[in-house]
């Protein structure tokens, strides 16, 4: 573990809570993308299905973290689809969630680093996460604003990836690490924040609200 | 060698 990883999943596990907190207390999931949830809930349940195939004793953080991002992710979905209903903005959150999941099911059976079920399910987590907040930058894109805490969301999402970017160039200097799946997925999905980040960080920061078109 | 992808990270 360094420090870059350390700092990525604490940002992830804000990115979570904050978006928890924002539907929670406002009881209104407006201007949250119900899909790019979904997205993200698919990419931890496969990525960590080995929590469901061989039970493991929560004896040690990780297996304690995948379990807090499955099982949030699915509450987000639950608050969205079910509890808060009625505030999901579905017309404008259309953005083919199909047209992500396909390419990224299929890529997987295309690139990976063996052909086997859990290896494959491990690089379509990695393909979809990184085009997962497509659906989510698309509404913000249809609907012309963003409120102030959902760029928060957004910006602690990025980052999240973004830092764990700097902890492959850390584990690729001192431990010979190298996983070129998840450091190109990586690279694509810090990649596409890009445009959001010039805006957080040129408006968000001043207090002012992101608007579209820029 | 560079031992690719242990899958040690969430």
């Amino acid at each position: 573990m360094n420090i870059f990883r350390l700092f990525g999943d604490l940002s992830h596990l804000a990115a979570i809570a904050i978006l928890l907190l924002k539907i929670w207390k406002t009881r209104s999931c407006a201007g949250v993308s119900g899909k790019t949830q979904l997205l993200f809930a698919v990419c931890f349940i496969t990525r960590y299905i080995d929590l469901f195939l061989h039970f493991v004793s929560l004896y040690n953080t990780e297996k304690v973290m995948k379990l807090i991002y499955i099982s949030a992710s699915v509450f987000t979905c639950y608050l969205i689809f079910f509890k808060f209903k009625a505030t999901y903005d579905g017309n404008h959150d259309s953005m083919r969630a199909e047209f992500l999941i396909v390419p990224a099911a299929g890529l997987a059976c295309l690139i990976n680093t063996k052909f086997d079920a859990i290896e494959i399910l491990w690089t379509f987590s990695i393909y979809l996460e990184a085009v997962a907040i497509l659906p989510q930058l698309f509404l913000i894109s249809k609907t012309g604003e963003a409120e102030t805490i959902t760029s928060h969301y957004l910006f602690a999402q990025g980052s999240y990836r973004a830092l764990y970017i700097l902890n492959w160039i850390y584990r690729y200097h001192y431990e010979s690490h190298v996983d070129t799946i998840a450091i190109v997925a990586g690279v694509v999905q810090t990649i596409l924040y890009c445009d959001f980040f010039y805006l957080y960080i040129t408006k968000v920061v001043k207090g002012q609200k992101i608007v579209l078109p820029a | 060698k560079l031992n690719v992808n242990s899958k040690d990270e969430l």
